[in-house]
This record gives C-alpha cells, sequence and structure tokens, in this order.
C-alpha cells in the first residue's frame, strides 16, 4: 500500500483540494484508496458532502483508541473510503500533548489498512504540530503540495526539517515522494519563477537530500481553476462537479503521472 | 488607538498581505503603525524585509516577558514599526500551555503601546490555538479577511464562537469591527456569490450577533493580482512594489474607508 501525507504548514494552498481530487482520480483508475481527515477544520470531510451528523465516530475518536479503523471509514465513492475529521479534533493537540507515545497512535491505528487498500491518502492541517508528526509517523511517503508565490518557498525548509526530525526519531522508513504545483497560474511570471526554484532547490547539494532521493516533482501541474473551488460547495468532486474543466483534466493527469511513477520505480 | 486582530483560522486567505499593506497604506496616511507579527511561519516579517538576523528579539521574547515592547519594536517603514516573529514562537503554543494568565501574555506587554501609536495590527496564524486567543484578548477589533470561496464560510462560525468565547470570560471589550473580502475574481460568479452569501450572514438574526453590532463589510473588496504575490519576494509593500497595480489601489482605497469609518462611527 503506498501510504502518503498530503503536507505544507503554509495554509490555503491546495492541501484538500489535492487530497479530494486526486484520491478520487486513483479510485476511478481502480486503486482502493482510503482517505484519512487530519484537519480540525474538516474541509476534506466537508469537501465530500458529510453532513455533520454523520461524522462520529471520527478520526477523533480512532487517535483516541477508543474504536477501531472499521469503525470509522465510511464508503464515500466506489473504491474510496473516508475517515472524517470533526471539531472535537481541535482539542487533540493539546490533549494528547501528555500520552505516551503521542506521535504513533494514528500510525498504530491505522495498521489495519495495509491489506485493505492500495492507497492511503492522509489529509493535514496548515501546521507542523501534533496532528501532522501523526501523519508523518504513520505513512511512508510525504506528498507536498505547493502554491508557487515567493512565501510557499520560505516555509519548504522548516518543512523538510520536520520531516527529517520524523524520519531520524521515528519512522526510518518516511521520505519525500513528490512535490505537487497547485494554484499555477501560467499567466504569470512569478509561478514559472518559483517552479524553476522549487526544481533547483530539489535537486540542489543539501544537508538534508536523501530525505528526498526518490522524489518526484509532479510534471503536471494543477493549474488554477475557479470549478475546483466551486466543487466543495456541491458536496462534490471535481469529476462529479466538472467532468470537462481544467481541474478535472489536470487531477486526472497528476494520477495517471503518479501511477506510472509507481510502475517504473 | 485601534487595535486590531486580523484572524481567520483558514489558511492562506491574505491576513498577512493585507497586515503589510493596509498598515502601510495607513501609515502614508499619517496614522503611527504598530504591526505584530504572531505567526511562527513569520510571513509578515519577511514580507517586509527583515533579515533572519535582525529578528531578535521578537514576539517570542515579549510573551515571554523577558523584553519591554520598546525593545522589540523596529522601524520598518515611515510611521510604521514592527515587532518580528521568529521560528522560536513554534514552539509557544505549548510551552506556555500551564502558565497562569497564559492567555494574557500579550495584552500586558502591549499595554505601552495605547500612547505610542494608532494603530494597532496584529496579523494571526491559520489556526485558533493559543497564540490567536492572546490576539483576541489583547485587541478591541477583529478584523476576519475571507477568500469568497465556499469553504470560507465554513470557518466563520467556529470563528465567532471563539471570538464569543474570549469577548465573555477574557476581554469584554472585543467585537468584530470588520470583514474584508480578499483574492477576490470578479470574473467568477462563485465570489460574488459568497459576498452576498457573507452579507446575509451578517444581517441575520444569530444567536451571537452583539459580537457584530458596529462590524462593517467593507466595500472595498482586495482583487485577485500577481503583484501582490510577487512584493513579498522582493521585501517590499504592495506600495514600494507597484504603485498603480490593483493591489496598490485596493489597499489604498481599504484604508480609506476604514479611516472614513472611524471618523464617522
Ligand atoms: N487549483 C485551484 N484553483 C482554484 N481554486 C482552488 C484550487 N485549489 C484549491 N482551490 C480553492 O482554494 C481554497 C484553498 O484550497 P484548499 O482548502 O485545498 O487548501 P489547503 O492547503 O487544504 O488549505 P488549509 O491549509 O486551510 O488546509 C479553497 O477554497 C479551494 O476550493
Ligand atoms: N489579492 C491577492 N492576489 C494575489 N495573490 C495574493 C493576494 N493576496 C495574497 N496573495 C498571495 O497568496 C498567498 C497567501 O496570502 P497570505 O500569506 O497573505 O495569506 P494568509 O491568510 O496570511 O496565510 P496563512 O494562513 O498561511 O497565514 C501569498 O503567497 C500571497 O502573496
Ligand atoms: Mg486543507
Ligand atoms: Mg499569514
Amino acid at each position: 500500500m503506498h501510504s502518503i501525507a498530503i503536507t505544507n504548514q503554509k495554509g490555503g494552498v491546495g492541501k484538500t483540494t489535492t487530497g479530494v481530487n486526486l484520491g478520487a482520480a486513483l479510485s476511478q483508475a481502480g486503486q482502493r484508496v482510503c482517505l484519512v481527515d487530519l484537519d480540525p477544520q474538516a474541509h476534506l470531510t466537508m469537501h465530500l458532502g458529510l453532513e455533520p451528523g454523520e461524522v462520529k465516530p471520527s478520526v477523533y475518536e480512532l487517535l483516541g483508541g477508543s474504536v477501531s479503523l472499521e469503525e470509522c471509514v465510511r464508503t464515500v465513492r466506489p473504491n474510496m473510503v473516508l475517515v472524517p475529521a470533526e471539531i472535537d479534533l481541535a482539542g487533540a493537540e493539546i490533549e494528547l500533548v501528555g500520552v505516551v507515545g503521542r506521535e504513533i497512535l494514528l500510525r498504530d491505528a491505522l495498521d489495519p489498512a495495509r491489506d485493505r487498500y492500495d492507497v492511503l491518502l492522509i489529509d493535514c492541517p496548515p501546521s507542523l504540530g501534533l496532528l501532522t508528526i501523526n501523519a508523518l509517523s504513520a505513512v511512508e511517503e510525504v506528498l507536498i503540495a505547493l502554491q508557487p508565490h515567493f512565501l510557499a518557498l520560505q516555509g519548504l525548509g522548516k518543512l523538510l526539517e520536520t520531516v527529517s526530525l520524523v524520519q531520524r526519531r521515528i519512522n526510518a522508513r518516511l521520505g519525500i515522494s513528490g512535490v505537487v504545483l497547485c494554484m499555477y497560474d501560467s499567466r504569470t511570471a512569478l509561478c514559472g519563477e518559483v517552479a524553476a526554484e522549487v526544481s533547483r532547490f530539489f535537486k540542489s547539494e543539501h544537508p538534508l537530500k536523501s530525505l528526498w532521493q526518490g522524489a518526484h516533482i509532479f510534471k503536471t501541474y494543477i493549474r488554477r481553476n475557479i470549478r475546483l473551488a466551486e466543487a466543495p460547495g456541491h458536496g462534490k468532486t471535481i469529476f462529479e462537479y466538472s467532468q470537462s474543466s481544467h481541474g478535472a483534466q489536470d487531477y486526472k493527469a497528476l494520477a495517471e503521472e503518479m501511477l506510472a511513477f509507481w510502475r517504473g520505480a
């Protein structure tokens, strides 16, 4: 099973939109997909159309160890299940502060997933706190969603340090597997410049270089497309909302590129 | 002094961009402005061009009570000073968990600002954790930065509950003073629909309605403009980077609308 954490502590860069639509595209390609919403804002959960009444037990109870994975998953689409988030999760980082093994609660809870799914996608909140650390401790691959703006590059170093820390202390199998540029506006020079800068950065000599040894900077860019912002309001994936849009084309292409990369690797 | 916290737990909606450019516009209109960067990512600090070596003592030391406000402020532009953030702040929420009066550390530290500045603008991180609570406990006005997308509306309720909680338990003078729509794309129907929804929401009957009794939904929208995303890469405000851009026009108009609102109120 490919276990992937979609991360970036910078807010609003497309993590959740990628979780929903990359997950949907992979499931449409026949992969059994398990999505985990690890953000107290629960946007992934809402994006897929779940009502507030349908979200218990959630990832919060799963972290607390009071339910099994099987009791939490909801089939949300053909071939795609979701472990939802809801507002109680907002208290988790403080509540879990003193718990022994607080960083590996999710890893233990997700262990049964290995035999049941082909892809595990964890949507992280915009922070490097305990929830994101749980995601990084539970997976083998980090997919960085990046908005090609200047401030995006600033956060990258800190994110990589955090991944490195988890890799050294908790999860030796962790690595950066991919970087996907989201909200790409091809009419602007800035996006192209930042994309080139990202590419240079990942090829350069860097003390943490081994972390992204096998990383793949996706050739597919997710272009800025208002349909991607409209779909959540209807509780739909981009494929249900607007099959012919650029957003649908790009996420389908991203999934195909990812599958090809897995086959080739 | 108008003391304002720029908040929204949703990431990437324009809080920092508003902090820099509204602050700059107000200072250019003759207001003495004090900016406080309360985000461990320190994007406001970087946006104004400070080097990593120039940021101690920072807001972290201010919260810890080891320095005074006077020792932290840097004059970054004519009429505008900054209390910078830097990476140590990332540990603050955990370190301060057990401290008595942990929510009012910032309020106490900013008390000297009252006589020295006309406007205090605090840039908050994308969360409703202890740092944002400190900001809400320290100010009288909340300015909500909102991206007119569907998911933006979902977070609003939670944000208002948090403001209400702080108002009832810690800071009776707190209220929502304004809502500014950022990253507005007038070519899309979605932005107009969400803007109308926001307007309806703030006029409707709601148990927390008293919180936004005097609130002003700004008529000025900050349009999506790539210049606003380019300016941080040069360490410049939009006025220094591209005086004639839509971004500069919009933030100047926002400042004028805010000043008129203060005079009229
Ligand atoms: N390619 C795109 N084009 C247009 N809008 C987009 C695109 N990708 C995402 N959006 C919209 O931008 C906003 C932010 O995206 P999203 O919520 O996926 O980011 P995020 O990184 O998960 O944010 P957070 O850090 O708050 O979790 C949402 O309103 C979403 O619908
Ligand atoms: N009106 C705009 N047009 C185009 N780009 C913008 C606009 N406003 C902000 N940006 C860019 O969008 C990104 C997010 O904006 P910003 O950092 O101000 O949001 P934020 O709410 O402070 O994010 P965070 O939640 O991470 O603190 C930045 O790269 C910024 O330069
Ligand atoms: Mg998200
Ligand atoms: Mg910010």
